[in-house]
């Protein structure tokens, strides 16, 4: 079993969940916070089979975009890099940050 | 050094956490969302010595408790099947989910 | 790579995460509750290089301060130690609390 850590957008939350839904994987929602744009995303937690790994990440890669978001000058985020940033910065946030952990045991009580 | 990730009901955190304290376990709560039924639920996280998982999980066991869920027809739940849950539908939700991972360093600072 | 989890109080959060920035250490936030005081705590989701670990705790120590606090005779927590503790208690809370979790794959979609 692994245990599979998604940090998505919240604007793709909805449809990366009614994607596990219809094909039976099961998931658990945490709400998160990126640390360096400081916007609310939404991190998944899903057991799975090894042999799912594959099937799993091709759905998370159809549902979730990557976009372009701009930070503005004079703001905290742009203030944290010390006014280099002091123009509007670009930055390209991916669709899914991915962690994959090994489990010892996954347990149903 | 494990790393237990416990999923449970709401309504059965509070005992358990009770129970944890007594027991001398520490715990930090992360707030959830089951993926399917959409409703709260409570991620425990906890670190314990190896010798401990089975101490945990009777733990666990003993205060999370099983319950019948009823989804409404015409729920936005029931319309992901595809209406093909037009009636009330019945879930057993299960007392606990339970991730044991394996940690590398466990470190207090 | 590794999966950092390092829970610190909310006080401390804000200049972890300035700091992790200007190292280029990207991190996810999720919001989360001491299991014994109930208070707020914030847990941080750091995936790093294995060969950058002793830097992330170097400045996690640095940013994350040990503090002392005082559990109120009669409140929730003292009555949950059973009254042994019903005159003020003090209880000392670690800068951090950290885990270190090797992982399979770490995919960025
Ligand atoms: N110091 C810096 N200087 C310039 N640009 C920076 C930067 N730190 C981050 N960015 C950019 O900002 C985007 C949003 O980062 P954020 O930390 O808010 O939100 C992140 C964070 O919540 C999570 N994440 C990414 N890598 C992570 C890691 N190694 N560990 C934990 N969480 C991670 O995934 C979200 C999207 O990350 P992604 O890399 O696709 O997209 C990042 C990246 O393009
Ligand atoms: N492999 C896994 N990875 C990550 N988290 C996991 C997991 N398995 C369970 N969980 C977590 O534990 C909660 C209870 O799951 P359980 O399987 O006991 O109880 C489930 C199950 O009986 C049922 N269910 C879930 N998905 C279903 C589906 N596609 N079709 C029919 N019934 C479903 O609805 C109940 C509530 O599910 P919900 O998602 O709201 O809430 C789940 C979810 O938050
Ligand atoms: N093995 C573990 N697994 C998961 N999370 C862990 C953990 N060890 C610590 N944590 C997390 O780190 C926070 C600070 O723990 P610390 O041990 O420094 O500081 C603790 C400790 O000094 C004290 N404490 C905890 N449980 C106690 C008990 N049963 N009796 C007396 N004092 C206790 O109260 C402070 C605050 O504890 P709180 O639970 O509110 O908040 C904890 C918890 O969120």
């Amino acid at each position: 079993i692994k245990m599979v850590l998604a940090i998505v957008n919240d604007h793709d939350a909805q449809g990366l969940q009614e994607a596990l839904n219809k094909k039976g994987f099961q998931a658990t929602r945490l709400a998160s916070t990126g640390g360096f744009l400081r916007e609310g995303n939404t991190t998944f937690l899903i057991g799975i089979q090894e042999d799912q790994v594959d099937d799993l990440l091709e759905i998370i890669k159809e549902k979730c975009q990557t976009r372009k978001k701009i930070i503005a000058p004079m703001s905290p985020v742009a203030n944290t890099l010390e006014n280099y940033y002091s123009f509007p910065m670009e930055v390209q946030v991916g669709g899914a940050t991915v962690f994959i952990v090994d489990v010892d045991q996954f347990i149903k009580l």
